[in-house]
């Protein structure tokens, strides 16, 4: 999981 | 009703006018459009009535899983009023010579199916945003930690298609069935779709966003 960065930080945005 | 108010606006392709057209101009920007329209997909994703609930691995696995096939479905949604012609954004309208020029032929003709599946349907916006969301919720990665949350959140939405066509298609009432049908389908493109790009990516000719890698290559 540590490879998907990116999703990882768009689904935590709150928007 | 909650994914409608959810559902996207539409994006703009932008092809670069100073660049020639080529397979590589091509396939540039339908890249560089996935990668945006990623993006837009996650922001949907959170709206999803029960999706945020789901743990962050979890909402994690059901994208990596199913994220070509809701950007398939959006393209086949928008091509539906055409006549063999793929719409990848308003301003990106792909015709039969546009997909040999592109080297997308056989892609753009099995999303071409689709289109033809769900214009003899008749596939209304409505159906149109559940299944969307049935294909992610149901997109079966094999990594889901708690099965029965997904699940529920697959029932949830199931209900909501079933209860749309018993009061907007009394007249059929296997329609929320027939609906469900067409998924294999799309699993079907979508996994030609990975395995195309899986090898454009391998090709190095083509740039491709980090996002749009990113998701590839959990594919891979």
């Amino acid at each position: 999981k540590e490879k998907h960065k990116i999703l990882h930080q768009l689904l935590q945005n709150s928007t | 009703s909650l994914l409608l108010v959810a559902e996207p606006e539409a994006i703009f392709a932008m092809p670069d006018p100073t660049v020639p057209e080529s397979d590589i101009k091509a396939l540039t920007t339908l890249c560089d459009l996935a990668d945006r329209e990623l993006v837009v997909n996650i922001g949907w994703a959170k709206h999803i009535p029960g999706f945020p609930s789901l743990s962050l691995a979890d909402q994690m696995s059901l994208l990596q899983s199913g994220w070509m096939e809701i950007l398939i479905l959006r393209v086949v949604f928008r091509s539906l009023a055409l006549e063999d012609k793929l719409v990848y954004a308003e301003d990106y309208i792909m015709d039969e010579e546009q997909s040999k020029l592109a080297g997308l032929l056989d892609l753009n003709n099995a999303i071409l199916q689709l289109v033809k599946k769900y214009k003899t349907m008749g596939l209304e916006k409505e159906e149109f945003v559940v299944l969307k969301a049935i294909a992610l919720a149901n997109s079966d990665s094999m990594h889901i930690e708690d099965s029965e949350a997904v699940q529920r959140l697959q029932d949830v939405l199931h209900g909501a298609l079933q209860d749309y066509e018993t009061t907007h298609h009394p007249e059929d009432p296997r329609r929320a069935g027939k609906m469900i049908m067409t998924l294999p389908l799309l699993r079907q493109t979508a996994a030609r779709a990975i395995q195309h790009f899986c090898s454009i990516k391998q090709d190095g000719r083509v740039p491709m966003h980090k996002l749009f890698l990113e998701l590839l290559e959990a594919k891979a």
